[in-house]
């Protein structure tokens, strides 16, 4: 069986600053196992 | 070669039928059957050749074939009688479940009950976890995993008709997984109309469309005094090995207002499946339940497969899946159930169950 989530999450205001700190970033990476309740991604108020 | 055997064959039939009493050239002419058997024959011998280089190709190209479905007939129904064999003998349960452990890589010490007290493989299946086993990271500013399981792939969707890839080379697109009716497809449609006609529009244009889109869709995270709306829309697959826990819970605070179930086919979802069947997580039975969260649109779909019998709802317990009468028009349209009649939905908590893969 399989999940897939689809979901919005905040993102930087404009394409120079993408890799600001209110971006969303994913915690996990590809082949990665997880668990319920640990975090996927995360994003930080400017 | 098979051709030229079958020609010598013709010409020493004709010999010894005709060919000694008659002239000799009569012994040339083969009769109007003889012909078309050779050459439906020829035919037949062509396209299995052509069948043969196709295999080899894909083979090359690292897909590998289908199961054959006489194949899978079988081993569903082996792997029931195990089943109805293992529930009758209450002695052999711990065995067999500790077997499917090690097999699978389950931990038991997380299991909630003792393994003799599962009164079946599919109880001991969907097993719940002792308390405590799967802490929720109280971070408000993460969205946490819905299932134990592998992520397979994660990232943004940047366009309009975005689509999520399967493996390299399938790709399917966001809004036939979650259904014609989601809040992102209804609008996006639309657009995707608009832009056909304007072949003109930059690719600018089309990002600041795409993104219009996605916040009609969630309106209270649309700011129109920035350039661009504040969240971008992104997605995340987990695979579920079978010796997993089968629960899913909230990935956050969500407050769900759509189910849709979608009954297909429950193909295998495992690498192999995924590598071998375009559109696997498309045509297979499903369930996608859709909201908002406090960063605007979420839904999650539920994918069944061969070993999953149903997807139960804790939060609609009365929805059945996997049954034998929708399986006759698996391609058929959702049957959906808003949740929002009154604009409550259900309202869940990071961390809450929403729904369990049963097996068998």
């Amino acid at each position: 069986s399989t999940v897939v989530l689809v979901f919005q999450a905040p993102i930087s205001l404009s394409q120079e600053k993408r890799d600001s700190s209110s971006e969303f970033k994913f915690l996990v990476q590809r082949g990665d196992r997880v668990r319920v309740g640990e975090a996927l991604g995360r994003w930080y108020d400017q | 070669s098979s051709l030229k055997k079958l020609h010598k064959t013709a010409e020493a039939r004709a010999f010894v039928n005709g060919g000694g009493g008659g002239s000799k050239g009569d012994s040339f002419l083969l009769p109007g059957a003889t012909v078309a058997t050779l050459l439906m024959l020829g035919v037949l011998h062509g396209r299995r050749m052509y069948e043969d280089r196709k295999a080899e190709e894909a083979r090359e190209n690292g897909a590998e074939l289908e199961f054959q479905p006489d194949v899978k007939v079988a081993a569903s129904a082996l792997h029931f009688q195990m089943l109805g064999i293992i529930d009758k003998c209450v002695s052999l349960r711990p065995h067999v479940y500790g077997a499917w452990a090690r097999a699978f890589h389950s931990n038991l010490e997380e299991a909630a009950l003792p393994l003799d007290e599962y009164a079946s493989l599919r109880e001991f299946f969907v097993r719940t976890l002792k308390e405590g086993s799967r802490p929720i990271d109280p971070d408000p500013r993460c969205l946490v995993s819905p299932v134990d399981g592998t992520v397979l792939r994660f990232g943004e969707l940047r366009e309009a008709g975005a689509m999520i890839e399967q493996v390299k080379g399938f790709s399917y697109s966001v809004f036939s997984l979650l259904g014609a009716n989601s809040f992102l497809p209804m609008i996006a449609k639309g657009d995707m109309h608009e832009e056909s006609s304007e072949p003109e529009n930059t690719s600018r244009e089309k990002n600041k469309k795409s993104w219009l889109r996605v916040s009609l869709a969630s309106p209270k995270v649309w700011d129109p005094v920035s350039e661009r709306p504040m969240n971008g829309l992104f997605y995340c697959v987990i695979y579920l090995k079978p010796g997993d826990y089968h629960r899913i819970h909230a990935p956050a605070d969500w407050n769900v207002l759509v189910r849709r179930h979608f009954s297909g086919r429950l193909f295998p979802v495992n690498e192999r499946a995924t590598r071998t069947i375009r559109n696997l997580y498309v045509e297979n039975e499903r369930v996608v339940l859709e909201g908002l969260w406090k960063e605007g649109f979420m839904a999650l779909a539920a994918i069944g497969a061969t070993n999953i019998g149903s997807i139960e709802l804790s939060i609609e317990p009365e929805l059945q899946t996997n049954q034998a009468r929708k399986k006759l028009l698996p391609s058929g349209p959702p049957e959906e159930q808003l949740y929002e009649p009154d604009g409550i939905g259900r309202m869940l908590k990071k961390g809450d169950e929403v729904a369990a893969f049963n097996m068998g």
